[in-house]
């Protein structure tokens, strides 16, 4: 990992405390919604300190095996080498019976850093997937924040240990703080409907305040 | 940047569930707009776990998969409209409606055109009416257009038609209307049937502040 950043590592902030922007007036009333659990997922969030010190910056989640994925990224013509990587592995659709990982950091938006951006991404994904036992064809990873650093993704992998063992059905709100970056509040949805022999269970999470027009396909 | 993750413990296979997914973007996160600016980063995934009780989804015709697509798409926009809500240094949530488009393009077109025009959100950040720079914004936005058949609405209050200025305009209404946290600006094309919601918020100097702080 230090080979492939050489000497760009040094050149990464470190220790920078975030400044938080005081909560949009147009956030909703009534906060972050109660979401279900959804059967076959597992949330957790750890700070790893990837480009601010004290706040969580990753997230892990980890989907039951037989979990089906779709998709839509952005067509910006200058997109992130993640963002390649998650198009290629929704394409190539290996490993549909298996089990899936998404990992997101908010700290280093791993863009327009030549080379290095599919050095991080796999360096990333194939930890993820040897942490959680599932190919590295299912794990998507998505990294926002600061653009044209290298992405210390070592202190990313560091965490996989402690983000495996906090694991949990119930932590998608900290999921949701942990991929903030200017955003004033976490963002979550929810909706059910009645299935044919039970119910069906829908719960969302997004980011994003800034940089928004998004032209997705 | 968006990130949007979305989970379903619905079973449904991938090529239905990307179809569903895909169908309702052009209503959802394609239409919402900040700032006009696209990030290198933004992705959505939507997982299916599979393990609910319910049957598996097989029949997109179906009622189950009817239903499951509606609230999804409620989702999808719910999420949507957060992140225009939490746009740096906004105010005002704003929808803007164009009908009477030629067809879905020009609709579209005209929209994000006055959605993503600085001269526009400036001005609903100043709690002005000023319906001249939304004419301003469909003129250049490329969709087929007639001044003599545009008419401009800021809520229930007709600002402009047939090319004039409504003679119904009440300055003191409009400007009232314009106080209010949440707006509709509509505008109707007169040109064929074609519609589209689009949704943006105001520009601030909050906007300026929060950019011009944040380094890379």
């Amino acid at each position: 990992v230090a080979e492939a950043m050489g000497d760009a590592a040094d050149r990464v902030v470190t220790g920078v405390k975030k400044k938080f922007n005081p909560v949009s007036p147009l956030a909703p009333k009534d906060g972050f919604p109660a979401l279900p659990r959804i059967a076959g997922v597992d949330f957790a969030a750890a700070a790893a300190g990837v480009r601010y010190a004290g706040r969580t910056d990753v997230m892990l989640v980890r989907l039951a095996p037989g979990t089906t994925i779709a998709g839509a990224f952005t067509r910006s013509a200058t997109r992130a080498a993640s963002v390649l990587d998650c198009e290629a592995k929704l394409k190539a659709k290996a490993g549909e019976r298996d089990g899936a990982a998404i990992l997101v950091n908010s700290g280093n938006a791993n863009a327009f850093t030549g080379a290095m951006g599919q050095t991080s991404v796999d360096a990333v994904a194939s930890a993820v997937a040897e942490t959680l036992g599932v190919p590295v064809t299912r794990v998507f990873t998505s990294s926002t924040g600061v653009i044209g650093e290298p992405m210390p993704h070592d202190r990313i992998v560091a965490k996989l240990d402690e983000l495996k063992g906090a694991l949990d059905a119930g932590g998608i709100e900290q999921a949701a703080h942990a991929i903030m970056t200017t955003d004033t509040f976490p963002k979550g949805s929810t909706a059910e409907i009645a299935g044919e022999g039970g119910r069906i269970r829908i719960a969302g999470i997004a980011k994003g305040s800034g940089m928004i027009a998004p032209d997705m396909a | 940047t968006m990130l949007v993750y979305i989970f379903t413990d619905a079973a449904i296979t991938q090529p239905h569930l990307q179809k569903m997914l895909s169908r309702h973007l052009g209503t959802t996160f394609n239409a919402i707009t900040v700032d006009s600016d696209t990030s290198t980063s933004d992705a959505l995934i939507l997982a299916a776990t599979g393990k609910a009780r319910a049957k598996p989804i097989t029949d997109l015709r179906s009622k189950v998969a009817k239903d499951f697509e509606a609230a999804l798409h409620d989702v999808m926009l719910d999420l949507a409209h957060q992140v225009v809500r939490d746009g740096e240094g906004a105010t005002k949530f704003v929808e803007v409606r164009v009908k009477g488009a030629a067809d879905a393009a020009d609709a579209r077109r005209a929209a994000l055109a006055i959605a993503n025009s600085p001269l526009v959100k400036t001005a609903i950040a100043g709690e002005d009416a000023n319906w001249g720079r939304v004419v301003m914004a469909v003129g250049k936005s490329g969709a087929k257009a007639d001044r003599d058949r545009l008419s401009i609405r800021f809520g229930e209050h007709l600002l402009a038609a047939k090319g004039w200025r409504s003679p119904d305009y009440s300055e003191e209404a409009a400007s009232a209307y314009m106080k209010n946290d949440e707006l509709v600006i509509e505008v109707d094309l007169g040109m064929g049937r074609a519609a589209q919601s689009v949704w943006t918020c105001d520009l601030t100097h909050r906007y300026i502040d929060i950019n011009a702080d944040y380094r890379s």
